[in-house]
């Protein structure tokens, strides 16, 4: 996180709010709830409490503006700038202001007014852009499902040095950014997808071309507003191009880049029996044309041209992938080798001689 | 003909999009308030490290396929650094 210069604050922890003006894009009180839920993710966290009120002079002022707006910080239409706030302080002074020509909605298409309100209230509370990728206050927009959005640790870290702790005998805690090279990183998914490779943690994923030494960390729900976070499991069937996903017992299904509707959909479709609750990881073997999907200390396999289990399924883990523990974080193949990861550890399996040929750190693929 | 001229449009177009951004964001100063136009020039690019260094990016001063790709991308109007 990071303060704005001067570390200005507001020396009142009551403080008031108006909403000028709305967007016909939104229903009045879409907009309202939007603001509302917006100051809460402050509130929560901080000692300040919010009060709206409906004339005069707010600390906050919000409203909806359009191109030049004679605050020297001119809009500039669709896309590119969406918003701006103001430091703590008189007159125009913590005020909001959104750019009426922008869509805006309460849900993922066009911009998502919470998502945005919340980020500029940081400003007007005193915080300037956080490197944190996975901040609230990073500069770039990012979609989160609102209901469930969690304050970053790193916004609550960074409001509580301004105002101190909240009042809530419960000291608030939100989620963290996974570090690409750190260390301990583990794994809940890895799949290939047309030649990239994307590894899955909590509400986050890295995209690794093979041609790339980048990798680059995105938001799921930046690409799929519709995927949850914390996918389980994850394959592609290259000949179809998709890429199913899984969580629990369902699962998605992305055709290319897309999100095929009318999902998620079952895992018992595949064949498992009702007593398998989610599946820890999965890989495709592209010439077979079979999915291996691992469960525990168990392993199925599925065959994408019958769509259907093979039988003799489940079997022991360990029978048939010498040197594989149980409950695999994640799994995919490329060439001729299947890569497992388990915690920190990635074991390079060969099929062939059906032993593990080289164990890795889980982020080998990071280049770190 | 030679390909260095004229400009071609799009290479116009990134020079403007780094400039407008990085004068938005970080504080590079325009022309008309630099005293100096290779001053200016040096500018850009240690402006255009710091902002890959702010993103997370590869730092090479120079506008790269993924610096410009964040440069695109929809955003906050406060800037990066400073008031």
């Amino acid at each position: 996180y990071v303060l704005t210069d001067g570390n200005p604050k507001w020396e009142r922890k009551n403080l008031t709010y108006r909403i000028v003006n709305y967007t016909p894009d939104m229903n009045q009180a879409d907009v309202e709830k939007a603001i509302q839920k917006a100051f809460k993710v402050w509130s929560d966290v901080s000692p300040l409490t919010f009060k709206r009120i409906y004339d005069g002079n707010a600390d906050i002022m919000m409203s909806f503006e359009t191109g030049d707006h004679r605050d020297n910080s001119p809009f500039d239409g669709p896309n590119g700038l969406l918003a701006h706030a103001f430091q703590p302080g008189n007159g125009i002074g913590g005020d909001v202001h959104f750019d009426e020509e922008e869509y805006w909605t309460k849900g993922s298409n066009g911009y998502n007014l919470f998502f945005v309100a919340a980020h500029e209230l940081g400003h007007s509370l005193g915080l300037s852009h956080s490197t944190d990728p996975g901040a609230l206050m990073y500069p770039t927009y990012s979609y989160i499902e609102p209901n469930e959005f969690h304050l970053p640790q790193d916004d609550i870290n960074g409001i509580q040095t301004v105002y101190g702790p909240s009042d809530n005998p419960v000291k608030p805690t939100g989620p963290t950014t996974p570090g690409t090279c750190d260390p301990k990183l583990t794994f809940d998914a890895v799949a290939t997808m047309r030649g990239e490779l994307l590894f899955f943690k909590d509400r986050y994923f890295w995209r690794k071309h093979p041609q790339m030494t980048e990798v680059d960390l995105n938001f799921i729900s930046l690409f799929w507003p519709n995927l949850p976070s914390g996918i389980q499991a994850a394959y592609e069937n290259v000949e179809r191009d998709q890429v199913f996903l899984f969580k629990e017992n369902k699962y998605w299904v992305l055709s290319g880049y897309d999100l095929v509707y009318n999902h998620p959909k079952s895992i018992y479709d595949f064949g498992f029996p009702k007593n398998v609750k989610r599946i820890n990881a999965a890989f495709s073997d592209e010439n077979s044309g079979k999915t291996y999907f691992f469960v525990g200390d168990k392993y199925w396999r599925y065959d994408e041209n019958s769509r259907s289990m093979d039988q003799g399924y489940p079997k022991k883990i360990i029978n048939d992938f010498r040197g594989i523990g149980k409950k695999i974080d994640a799994a995919f193949q490329s060439g001729r080798y299947i890569y497992f990861f388990i915690g920190t550890r990635q074991f390079q399996f060969d099929p062939n001689v059906k032993r593990v040929v080289s164990v890795m750190k889980s982020n080998s693929w990071f280049n770190c | 003909s030679s390909s260095a001229f004229p400009v071609a449009p799009e290479t116009e177009d990134k020079v403007q999009l780094v400039e407008n951004y990085l004068q938005h964001f970080y504080n590079l100063e325009t022309d008309k308030q630099s005293r100096f136009k290779n001053k200016n020039i040096k500018t850009v690019t240690e402006k255009l490290k710091e902002m890959q260094a702010f993103f997370g990016l590869k730092v090479t001063g120079k506008p790269d396929v993924d610096t410009l790709e964040v440069m695109k991308k929809p955003r906050c109007g406060v800037p990066d650094v400073g008031q």
